[in-house]
């Protein structure tokens, strides 16, 4: 079955039945396929937490703290045990998981003083508005449109599974890459139109707060220096796979492409959010 | 360069 990119990589990361974050991930010891940033040290839990705290003095009246795609939990469990208990009963404390393992194995470890949901609307609906959010490589796993620069016709292709090349049928007013004319032949960009999607479900719900986002890139076309096959990549127990290794074990291997930040900024600005800070990570966890 | 990064955002009227 021929299908974009972007359909491939929704099918086998969360695909009902068959996908890997919905049915195969494992959370869980030395096999787990969890070694994020959040999972390796509790440094960025207790620097989230000082930074919720910065933001609630700007904003009192905000009660409620939203992480989406929690993994397996350590994260939130970090941040909540380094608020005092006068924090800890200030807010409520949601997540919002679309994984069912994932949710299951969060429950195990937290317990019952979290709300559940399955979208963001729904976790900002039970705040009315109003919420601190964050997420931690989240954005990474939201299906990429593949597109291929062909420099003889001066125009971009976007690039389906199994490879063949095709007209594609978006607004390059809001991607970066679509408008970059001087690649070389072939090179490869992923665009999260995906993001953008849900960026305009979400934020109409979003009245007051602050949202920290966390996940590995850059600005454009900085993103693509020396990256003429473009960011994609997959994993399959720790060990990194390129080109069309990537189309070879679906449901069975984490799928990734990193996040051009020039976009992702331009997209919120447009509805309305002002980006108010950007580091790197070492300089998050320094300032917090 | 390529790097984790932080971002925070504000709705308009609380930046």
């Amino acid at each position: 079955m021929a299908e974009p990119f972007s359909a491939f990589m929704a099918r086998a990361l969360f695909d009902p039945e068959r996908g890997y974050y919905t049915r195969h991930i494992r959370t869980v010891g030395s096999r787990g396929d969890f070694s994020t940033s959040a999972t390796l040290s509790p440094s960025l839990g207790h620097a989230i937490a000082d930074w919720l705290k910065a933001e609630s003095h700007l904003q009192p009246h905000v009660r409620h703290i939203i992480e989406i795609g929690a993994g397996d939990g350590s994260l939130m469990q970090t941040l909540r045990k380094s608020f005092g208990w006068w924090a800890r009963r200030r807010f409520t404390f949601h997540i919002v998981e679309t994984s069912p393992v994932l949710r299951q194995e969060q429950q195990k470890k937290l317990g019952g003083k979290f709300t559940w949901h399955t979208d963001l609307a729904a976790a900002l609906a039970s705040a009315q508005g109003h919420a601190f959010i964050y997420h931690n490589e989240l954005l990474d796993a939201f299906p990429a449109t593949l597109v291929q620069w062909n420099a003889a016709e001066q125009r971009w292709l976007e690039v389906w599974v199994p490879e063949q090349l095709h007209a594609h049928h978006l607004d390059p007013a809001h991607y970066s890459a679509l408008r970059h004319t001087s690649f070389a032949d072939r090179q490869r960009c992923e665009l999260h139109v995906s993001v953008r999607d849900w960026l305009h479900q979400w934020t109409p719900h979003w009245k007051s707060g602050a949202m920290l986002t966390i996940d590995y890139g850059d600005a454009f076309p900085q993103l693509y220096h020396r990256r003429p096959h473009g960011t994609l990549r997959a994993y399959l127990l720790h060990q990194r796979l390129t080109g069309t290794d990537i189309y070879a074990n679906p449901g069975r291997q984490d799928i990734t492409a990193d996040i051009n930040f020039t976009d992702y900024t331009a997209w919120l600005q447009a509805l309305g959010f002002a980006e108010v800070s950007q580091h790197t990570l070492a300089e998050f966890l320094h300032a917090h | 360069g390529t790097a984790f990064k932080c971002f925070v955002h504000r709705p308009q009227a609380c930046a």
